[in-house]
């Protein structure tokens, strides 16, 4: 779940 | 979602812009370094993996994303077809080998999660990092600079400065910390810190950009 959330810039 | 961070990302899409501007403008790349063109393309690549399967997440996010890899590929494609009598290969000349060596090392060494895409990932945020260094070395070897490609390279090195304290934003309030991408993103904005400098005190004044 934290790797997902931390993709979610550019 | 925060002020800076549309802020980075608008200055991200204004640079390339510039980029482009400056190309059409001088009708030459003269002074722009293939090699940070690759790099980058390399890196949107990348990261932008997951573009197919979460496409629905975010409109502002895979138009973006579409429109960072499209516009690179564009831009390398126009330096290497239409302009391609400006480039230089004896000034553009940086070790690029060893950076996607160095980002493809961290990337195996500190990933979230041992999967394909979490390691490109990875390997993207370190590649980005550096890529900017065969285009600032560049600019190091000719010792000047066309104003417009000053305002190009600022508006690329803000983007990532301004990430910063939309990480401390986020950290704070959203408690969301990102160790890969804030180390990396500081990295990267201290390689910028000089010619941040001599873009302030000179081009901002309106001088040309020489280096001392």
């Amino acid at each position: 779940k934290k790797a997902e959330k931390a993709h979610d810039e550019l | 979602m925060n002020l800076f961070r549309i802020l980075g990302d608008l200055s991200h899409l204004v640079s390339i812009f510039i980029l482009l501007q400056k190309m059409r403008s001088t009708r030459s790349c003269a002074g722009i370094s293939l090699r940070t063109q690759i790099l980058y393309l390399m890196v949107y690549c990348t990261r932008y993996l997951d573009i197919f399967w979460t496409f629905n997440a975010s409109l502002y996010n895979s138009s973006m994303k579409l429109v960072f890899i499209l516009s690179t590929a564009y831009t390398i494609y126009l330096m290497r077809t239409v302009y391609k009598t400006a480039l230089d290969p004896q000034i553009d000349t940086f070790a690029t080998y060893y950076l996607v060596g160095g980002a493809g090392l961290l990337a195996v060494l500190f990933p979230y999660k041992y999967t394909v895409y979490e390691v490109l990932w990875s390997f993207s945020i370190w590649l980005e990092s550096v890529a900017i260094l065969p285009q600032l070395f560049m600019l190091q070897r000719t010792g000047e600079a066309e104003t417009i490609t000053t305002h190009y390279l600022f508006a690329l090195g803000a983007y990532r400065a301004l990430y910063i304290p939309n990480w401390l934003y986020r950290w704070f309030l959203e408690g969301h910390f990102d160790p890969i991408a804030t180390v990396a993103g500081i990295i990267q904005t201290l390689l910028y810190s000089d010619f941040f400098y001599i873009y302030y005190t000179k081009v901002l004044k309106g001088k040309k950009f020489e280096l001392p």
